[in-house]
């Protein structure tokens, strides 16, 4: 018996330490690299 | 060339470190890659960043990583822009 299909799962539990780790270098990096304009 | 964030770049064009950002994107679901990318907004901002310029501008490169990443299904993230109130 098939069960009802389930939406993928997103990672609730954020690990900031390990998850999208190149992701948060790059955004700390544009928002501080950012001037005026 | 135009160096535009919203743009999307081909992996020769970008940054290494956006490229490994890339990456690790590809490897979300993509109806995950949004909230992912908006818990690492978080994180990003709360590891010090207080002023309500950077605070926005992380969150406005994050909302446009999905089209700069050619990320399939997923074009930009509509992250809620964080508004100050009025000061008075």
């Amino acid at each position: 018996p098939a069960g009802p299909f389930r939406i993928p799962k997103c990672r609730k539990e954020f690990q900031q330490a390990q998850h999208l780790r190149a992701c948060q270098q790059w955004l700390h990096k544009q928002a501080m690299q950012s001037g005026s304009g | 060339f135009e160096d535009d964030m919203e743009n999307p770049q081909s992996p020769q064009q970008r940054p290494p470190l956006l490229q490994q950002c890339c990456n690790e994107l590809h490897q979300e679901e993509p109806l995950c890659v949004c909230p992912t990318l908006k818990g690492a907004s978080k994180a990003v901002k709360q590891q010090g960043q207080q002023l309500q310029q950077v605070i926005s501008r992380i969150y406005q490169t994050a909302t446009h990583l999905p089209k700069v990443c050619n990320i399939p299904q997923v074009s930009v993230c509509p992250f809620q822009k964080t508004m100050p109130g009025p000061s008075y």
